[in-house]
């Protein structure tokens, strides 16, 4: 489902530079679900959205399904995020001027898909935001918010999903119905599922755990268990 | 070190509204360490915005040592929770022009007050912040922006630390490292430590747990075990 050959992402230049991925070759099969780890500042989002496209890498090559992304123009890569890739941002990134429910459907309406009322019910329900739909992400708790985020992935069925860090902010019983979720969209819909984590629990619903340390990777382990 | 007495919180107006904190009656004493943990969106960043001074209950009271802070003016807030208050947001509200070391100092530069360098020193060393004191919040991870606002919050020592969900984004090391300092704030400093967590290893640290559920207190435990 997604690849990257030897990306290596720095930052800044001169002797502010951080060089944040050092040559990172990774394969992502389809259908499978993987969790990136590692110490805060290892790399892991910047591997995320390089993988997504949402930032270029400085060498390297990232691949979704055949097609080498590096290679794409801005209106390409857009189109490919739109019809392939959902995204669940550490930071969240809702839009503020609009509902809760208009988050959730806004990759959708973008597009102008129409949104399948009974799938969304089916997220909105699994991630316990029903009664708050209406209201504004400033209008919402942290972990209310955060769910947002993850509804929004979620809705459109995308053939791959890059979630970073989704249950940060969420208590126990919230974080397991979105993994138990997460979980479901790969083995009842084939779709491939790339979560960065720290935390050990939400990693065990994963099949495979891939460990970063300072921009490259330093282990890899089947099955993780809790 | 703070109470509350009958604490209630509505946000909104008519059918739309919600009651955050439903009559929350709680007491802090000095140098004690107390967990807040509960479900997503059951009042807990409420019940700390409203112990900080930085949301005004509907109703109910609050104490900050002695004083009625529901009473204070502004002006007379701002200036109490400069000298005896720090606050680590579950969102970090940093500054973004400012660099992490300028964001650290912020509070005691605004308070026209000295920075302790030595302190300074030991906050930054021990947030793991060393080399990226020069970055600006955009220039750093998820995580590396959260130690910036954990590390803002104790460099001024305050009496009282309110921290909401302060180890969200932080892997154990990075965690237990900021758990391990607010412990020695409350144990050599005798600080008082009310922090919000869903996490039950960052509970450990403390000496109590409280649990908040659809904004009332459900549960209180002494001891907290991981
Ligand atoms: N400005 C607002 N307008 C309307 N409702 C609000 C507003 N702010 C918060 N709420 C609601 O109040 C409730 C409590 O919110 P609060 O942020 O205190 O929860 P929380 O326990 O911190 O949750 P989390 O663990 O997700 O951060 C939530 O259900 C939320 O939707
Ligand atoms: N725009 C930037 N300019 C300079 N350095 C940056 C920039 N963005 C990220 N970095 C640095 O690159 C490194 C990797 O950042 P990244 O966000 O990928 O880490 P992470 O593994 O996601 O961390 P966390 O677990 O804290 O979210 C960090 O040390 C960070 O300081
Ligand atoms: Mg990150
Ligand atoms: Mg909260």
């Amino acid at each position: 489902a997604a690849r990257t050959e030897g990306l290596r992402k720095v930052y800044g230049e001169g002797d502010a530079s951080v060089e944040a991925l050092r040559g990172v070759t990774l394969e992502f099969a389809v259908a499978g679900f993987t969790a990136i780890m590692g110490p805060s500042g290892s790399g892991k989002s910047t591997l995320l959205h390089c993988l997504a496209g949402l930032d270029s890498p400085t060498e390297g090559h990232v691949y979704i399904g055949d097609v080498d992304i590096t290679t794409l123009s801005e209106r390409q890569l857009t189109q490919l995020r739109r019809d392939k890739i959902g995204f669940v941002f550490q930071a969240y990134n809702l839009i503020p001027t609009l509902t809760a429910s208009e988050n959730i459907t806004l990759p959708l309406d973008i597009a102008g898909r129409d949104v399948d009322r009974a799938w969304f019910d089916e997220v909105v329900d699994t991630t316990g935001l029903r009664d708050r739909l209406g209201h504004k992400p400033t209008e919402l708790s942290g972990g209310q918010q955060q769910r947002v985020a993850g509804a929004r992935a979620l809705v459109s069925r995308p053939e791959i999903v890059f979630a970073d860090e989704p249950t940060g902010n969420l208590d126990s019983r919230s974080s397991d119905e979105l993994l138990t979720f997460l979980r479901a969209a790969v083995t009842d819909h084939g779709q491939t599922i790339v979560m960065v984590t720290h935390d050990a629990r939400a990693a065990s619903y994963a099949d495979r755990a891939v460990f970063l340390g300072d921009g490259q990777v330093v282990d890899e382990m089947q099955a993780p268990t809790a």
